[in-house]
């Protein structure tokens, strides 16, 4: 269950980190 | 929403400013923004990379992991069958002598 | 220096600007600027974050590396030795047979 847990955990760190990669920061 | 809701830090400096001060204060605020955006993205990529470094190494202790438990039924198993050898020849010595 | 190089993606846009596109613009900036510095804190945080999982996990790796080779050598001690004592024991049954 622990290494699940883990490995959920760095899905959603990578999901996050990807978004803000993604994420266009607006302009005028 | 008016000015005074939208949350600026200084909404009445807002309302005073002339057009000068706002060019400025525009000018500044892209500016921080394109910064701070840069230091978002690089602290993304790299948090990115730290964690792909980290599952690469979870991965390898895994495998070592692995070989050890390997290694170590295999020591287990080889203690078993000396410790049978001894006592076998102990055995068949005690024999001889009697 | 003037509106043009200070880079501001549309230089002419700003100087033909009315005050109230300025203050909504600078409201939008101000937001804009302080949701990227909060999505810049949490990536450094979760990035740190995970490089100390990194060097957590770098520690027990480096522990079962060493578990790994005692394991190893005692084996092959083992090994050699079982081979030897299985070889006298052959020598022994040829002199007594003979």
């Amino acid at each position: 269950a622990n290494m699940k847990a883990g490995a959920a955990t760095e899905g959603v760190l990578a999901n996050f980190f990807n978004s803000l990669l993604s994420k266009k920061t607006g302009s005028p | 929403m008016s000015v005074e809701d939208q949350g600026y830090p200084d909404p009445l400096l807002l309302l005073q400013a002339g057009p000068e001060w706002m060019r400025a204060e525009i000018q500044r605020l892209s500016r921080e923004l394109s910064e701070t955006t840069n230091e978002k993205i690089q602290a993304a990529e790299y948090g990115l990379v730290v964690l792909e470094e980290k599952q690469q190494l979870k991965q390898q202790y895994d495998e070592l992991e692995i070989e050890y438990e390997g290694v170590r039924q295999e020591l287990d198993l080889l203690k078993e069958a000396f410790g049978q050898a001894y006592s076998n020849h102990r055995k068949v010595a005690a024999d001889g002598e009697s």
